[in-house]
């Protein structure tokens, strides 16, 4: 499964 | 007032050509130390931040913070226009909805002026941890772009394990599978320093695309730590960076 790249960095 | 001289348009050209494949908008946050983009692909599996000194240009000249929000697509087209060795300078003014472009060739004998449309766009910025990596590796980047143009014919995912002996790329598809390993070389072309091993999986496409940035450095680092986005970073000369963070592959 793909991972979002937003699971890991957060909105600042 | 935001203006910026480069003297070689070669190297904005492949700047743009590392990140218009990934990215067809994105905003130029320009200030006082210099220009930086940060955005995610559509997909939003990848983000590219990329950083350029203001030491890098010839002149410069921002008096507030701006950002300038480009079709990528569009400024491409507007390079194709310029040769590589003519200086570039853009310019906008603030609140501007445009950004000039003029191109002046080696011998001083042609300029040519372009306008581009700004846009607005609503680009959020995200927070990038500092991370310890476990794993960081330097090796050509022309050896990087062979090894994912390579792998990609066999599989859509892509398999990057790093130990002490070395990085190994790994697909298997259909037709059969592939494994790449390169190992620290005495002539320091390839260096591997590792905390820990760490495996991990990539979508290939996305490695693919990174590749774009090749043309900017001869090296490139590949840093990895488990469970974690992979960072894979080009230099550009001195002046600053392209990084691309991709998130990894998980079993369901």
């Amino acid at each position: 499964m793909q991972k979002s790249i937003t699971s890991f960095f957060k909105p600042k | 007032m935001f203006e910026a001289r480069l003297s070689s348009t070669a190297l904005l050209k492949k700047i743009v050509d590392a990140l218009k494949e990934i990215l067809h908008q994105s905003t130029l946050d320009c200030s006082d130390s210099g220009i930086q983009l940060q955005a995610m692909d559509n997909s939003h599996v990848s983000l590219v931040s990329m950083s350029l000194r203001s030491d890098c240009f010839e002149k410069y000249r921002c008096d507030r913070n701006l950002s300038l929000g480009l079709d990528l697509r569009s400024l491409t087209k507007v390079l194709k226009c310029a040769s590589g060795d003519d200086a570039v300078t853009i310019k906008s003014a603030d609140k501007a909805d445009k950004l000039q472009l003029s191109f002046e060739s080696a011998s001083m004998d042609r300029t040519a002026d372009y306008e581009l449309r700004l846009l607005n766009l609503d680009q959020e910025h995200l927070a990038i941890p500092e991370t310890d990596y476990a794993c960081v590796v330097h090796m050509p980047a022309t050896e990087f772009a062979r090894i994912c143009r390579d792998l990609s014919t066999f599989s859509e995912s892509v398999v990057i394990a790093c130990t002490k002996d070395g990085i190994k790329f790994s697909a298997n598809g259909e037709m059969g599978s592939v494994n790449i390993k390169l190992s620290e070389t005495s002539k320091g072309d390839v260096s591997v320093q590792v905390e820990e091993p760490v495996t991990l999986s990539f979508a290939g496409r996305y490695l693919n695309t990174f590749t774009r940035a090749t043309p900017l450095s001869e090296k490139v680092k590949i840093s990895m730590a488990p469970e974690v986005p992979l960072l894979v970073e080009y230099p550009i000369e001195d002046y600053g960076y392209i990084r691309y963070y991709l998130a990894p592959k998980v079993d369901e």
